[in-house]
């Protein structure tokens, strides 16, 4: 089993996208997938068409501690369960703050789930679910936009992982450049400068596609609502081959 | 002294871009401005083109409680002080959660503050500080990007805040759409949908400009980057009269 944490403190660059399209694009090619929501707007579950819900809490609250498998909801896709979040993972980041162990809250969970992938999504905040994630994940996933600001945030992450070095074996999996515009030098630039300073880390771009935010509205993933999405599929170069794009994964 | 929070659990709606330019047009129109710095990314001094710095975590500690005065830092702009934040805000965070009286911190802060105007530019997340600022505040400001998480980021501030009713007079100033771009249907229908619930409440549009990205890698304001950016201007309709843009406020 595999657990990939998608993180950056630096909000709206695409975490929850990334997280529900490859999780879904996952279970589509026979891996059977989770995917844990670990921020309270609970936008895993609007992603995936779902109705919020308190799942999270009830597997972690200490003293509660659900086994995994009454906690999971199926997303209506096959080999696809989620653990979904609500305004209810506020009061469950609160509890945890003052509890033991509370580092190895999601690694605990974890230790006797039965999937091959577990993806997390976390929320844009440096709280206890982001420890617990980094404790728990193998590579850690960061989305970033390409701006100043959310590079930063790259490097935010990448500090805060190697002061975790003592408690866990987490690894940078890979940087995804998302909100891809070739039309604006800030982008090109940007993209440069990552390439520059994290090499093969940093994966190829993830193209700005306004299908991303009407999917959503229907609460379908990418591959439901708009299989050929720029998003998905990349840019087509001349030679006909393709960069880019979530198929990437 | 008017005291406005800029809130959105959302992240990436734009909330430190628009602290940033409405603190600085204030101080341009001579309004003495202090601008607050919430967020542990510490994105503020970025914008400004300071260094980071633990101004908020000096001025809040539990115990340490310096005089306003002495944790502020000019911003280089006239009548525009600024409190900064770094990754100590992060540590400020934890103390707060075990202190008495935790949600007055910001506003026995600015108890004896002699600013026209303080602005309180929030985190991405429903933690202390953001309750603090909520109670501290006479109004709020929503900025949110058009789309159907952002949206419902917007509802999720107001819960919160009628949550707080007994607490605090903070009311809803404004909501501010952001990244307003002509061309996408999703823009235009997320706008209406926002039109219809919110009314009046909802101010015209801040178009999607890239000036805002260039800016913040100069560490100038708007009004210093790019005054003529239509993000500050909005769009000039046929008969010459503009629409939208942060000159509205
Ligand atoms: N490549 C893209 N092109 C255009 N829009 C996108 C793209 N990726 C994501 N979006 C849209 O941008 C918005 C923000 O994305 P998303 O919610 O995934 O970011 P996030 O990092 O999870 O945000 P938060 O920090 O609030 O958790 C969503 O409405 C989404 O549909
Ligand atoms: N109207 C706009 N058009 C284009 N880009 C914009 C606009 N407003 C803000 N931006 C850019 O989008 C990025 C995100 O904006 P900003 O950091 O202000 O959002 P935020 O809500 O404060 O984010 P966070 O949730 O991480 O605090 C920044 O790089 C900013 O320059
Ligand atoms: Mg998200
Ligand atoms: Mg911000």
């Amino acid at each position: 089993m595999i657990i990939l944490a998608v993180v950056n403190q630096k909000g709206g660059v695409g975490k929850t996208t990334t997280a529900v399209t490859l999780a879904h694009g996952l279970a589509q090619r026979d891996y059977h997938t989770l995917l844990i929501d670990l921020d309270a707007q609970g936008n895993v579950a609007d992603c995936l068409g779902l109705e919020t819900g308190n799942d999270l809490y009830r597997l972690l609250f200490p003293g509660m501690a659900l086994p995994l498998a009454q906690g999971v909801t199926p997303s209506g896709r096959p080999r696809l369960d989620v653990v979904r979040s609500d305004r209810t993972t506020t009061q469950l980041k609160i509890a945890l703050g003052a509890a033991d162990m509370r580092e190895y809250v999601l690694d605990d969970l974890l230790k006797d789930a039965s999937y091959d992938v577990v993806i997390l999504d976390c929320a844009p905040s440096m709280d206890v679910l982001h420890t617990a994630a980094m404790v728990a994940a193998h590579y850690i996933l960061i989305p970033t936009r390409l701006d100043q600001l959310a590079v930063k945030g790259v490097r935010d992450v990448l500090t805060t992982l190697q002061g975790l070095s003592r408690i866990s074996t987490c690894q940078l999996g890979a940087i995804i450049p998302t909100f891809y515009d070739r039309q604006t030098n800030e982008s090109l630039l940007q993209l440069k400068h990552l390439a520059r300073h994290f090499k093969e880390q940093v994966w190829p771009p993830i193209p700005q596609d306004v299908h991303c935010r009407e999917s959503t509205r229907y609460g379908k993933t990418l591959w439901e609502y708009a299989p050929q999405a720029r998003a998905l599929l990349g840019y087509t170069h001349t030679r006909g081959q393709s960069v880019g794009g979530y198929i990437q994964m």
